[in-house]
């Protein structure tokens, strides 16, 4: 037990793997083999166009309920991580809030095709250019680069979940009251993350490669609130009466 | 806060399925 927390067994790290993975892969919101079989299906250049000439309200509008669906998936996982349901509901709001679009984009390299540089979106995979009507072109290339730096990781279903259970349990998140006890479950995660790395003979400074995505991934949700700012200042119609509630009430 | 998000406390407050 040298290498880890004396405080957490072997077998209690094993256990958190196997907890973490299993609610990871019942919220997943798409297989990894359902999405390998439907990776042919690319968007046709006319279909392509029709998206581009979308007017920006109804794009944004179609964006904001995909995003929303994954989001509640997010929620599913997060009630299902050791530990999670135990917080105060405030602390349990201030994680989800602050934390399951970052979630979100690190799922999304489960559903990213690097080869074609496009993710599954509304039935088919598609590219950077079928965002356009969005006019948030710089943001959608950075989800895109960052989506494709993740997939160039490699990583296993079981460090994808524990992952993205670490990034769900930051401690460090405004307004929390409980912070010590996140703490704790941040470490126990990271201890997790770290064992499941050496069992799978990852030295390759993966544990590092991850760390350094946190801050990319607070960049990238900033910039998505600017966006939708910008958008609501044009719209504000449109995302009052339009938009999906629950996206309303985490990004609003 | 709570008051503030109340779809996503319903959701947390449902039983996972």
């Amino acid at each position: 037990d040298g290498d880890t927390c004396p405080t957490v067994s072997m077998a209690e790290l094993d256990h958190l793997v196997q907890v973490t993975s299993k609610s990871h892969l019942e919220t997943c919101q798409y297989l990894r083999e359902e999405l390998h079989q439907m990776s042919w299906q690319k968007f046709l250049q006319d279909e392509v166009e029709s998206y581009q000439s979308k007017p920006p309200e109804v794009m944004w509008q179609l964006c904001a309920v995909k995003i929303t669906e994954a989001i509640q998936y997010v929620v599913e996982f997060a009630k299902r991580i050791d530990g999670f349901m135990d917080l105060c509901q405030n602390d349990q709001i201030v994680l989800l809030k602050a934390g399951s679009l970052e979630v979100v984009l690190v799922r999304m390299c489960r559903l990213f095709d690097s080869q074609n540089n496009s993710v599954y979106f509304d039935g088919k995979f598609a590219g950077p250019d079928v965002f356009k009507a969005l006019g948030c072109d710089d943001l959608i290339s950075s989800v895109f680069d960052f989506a494709k730096s993740m997939c160039s990781l490699h990583l296993s279903e079981d460090e994808l979940a524990l992952f993205s259970a670490f990034i769900l349990l930051s401690a460090d998140r405004s307004w929390l009251q409980e912070k010590l006890q996140v703490e704790k479950l941040q470490q126990k995660t990271e201890l997790a993350l770290q064992h499941v790395l050496q069992k799978n003979q990852r030295e390759d400074g993966a544990l590092n490669k991850l760390r350094c995505k946190v801050s990319a991934l607070r960049s990238l949700c900033s910039r998505h609130a600017e966006n939708l700012s910008a958008f609501r200042a044009v719209y504000p119609d449109i995302v009052r009466t339009h938009f999906p509630p629950l996206y309303k009430e985490l990004f609003g | 806060l709570k008051e503030k998000h109340k779809i996503l406390h319903q959701l947390l407050q449902n039983s996972t399925s």
